[in-house]
């Protein structure tokens, strides 16, 4: 472990915690794609089935099942307690899209031909686009609250700092997982733009309005 | 055959 994993981890830990108080503090999910949540459940449930059949450390076994748990609890949140409050009109990704090329591409490039394996692969490039319905939901709205571009930015940086973690890994232990290091930057890449504008505009105290 | 990397990250 490494001080970029473990603030990557924080961050991605930080971003999950935003988002349950927003919604729960202000009994309101509105401005949050749903649709992006429900492929982050996809991804840990599909990614940490390893919980199963092998024992890393404490850390992360705590870890994935607090990831689990909490994006289980923030589609609870989304549509069933505060169901009335959901963005559904503007929340339109059309999620096929992004699982059957992600699962495919996973059944095609993957490190060994198990079910495990492909799971595991296929929830690496699904998490690298499933941010994809939530920045389409603010590009439909042109704005998001300042609490949302924050969940957006700790979510981001999460990815991010594991590629700095990639690096220092395979400079020091020689490690490196390709797989998830390309995913991992096309990941960013994604929030390249969201951060661009959080960086000049909600850092400065202005909302994070697009332009017309 | 290619080795399957160690899953020790999240």
């Amino acid at each position: 472990m490494n001080i970029f994993r473990l603030l990557g981890d924080l961050s991605h830990l930080l971003a999950i915690i935003i988002l349950l108080l927003k919604i729960w503090k202000s009994r309101s999910c509105a401005g949050i794609s749903g649709k992006s949540q429900i492929l982050f459940s996809v991804v840990y449930t599909t990614r940490y089935l390893d919980l199963l059949t092998t024992h890393v450390s404490p850390y992360n076994t705590v870890m994935k099942l607090v990831f689990i748990f909490t994006s289980y609890a923030t589609i609870y949140l989304m549509y069933v307690k505060f169901k009335a409050t959901y963005d559904h009109n503007h929340d339109t990704f059309r999620i096929e899209f992004l699982l059957i090329p992600t699962f495919i591409l996973a059944l095609l490039i993957n490190h060994e031909f198990t079910v495990l394996e492909v799971l595991w692969t296929f929830s690496i490039y699904l998490e690298s686009v499933a941010i994809l319905p939530q920045l389409f939901l603010v590009s439909k709205t042109r704005e998001a609250e300042s609490i949302t571009s924050h969940y957006l930015f700790a979510l981001g940086s999460y990815r991010a700092l594991y590629l700095l973690n990639w690096v220092y890994r395979y400079v020091v232990e020689s490690h490196y997982e390709l797989i998830a290091i390309i995913s991992g930057v096309v990941q960013t890449i994604l929030y390249c733009d969201f951060f661009y504008l959080y960086i000049t505009k909600v850092l400065k105290g202005k909302k994070l309005q697009l332009p017309a | 055959e290619e080795d399957v990397p160690a899953k020790d990250e999240l």
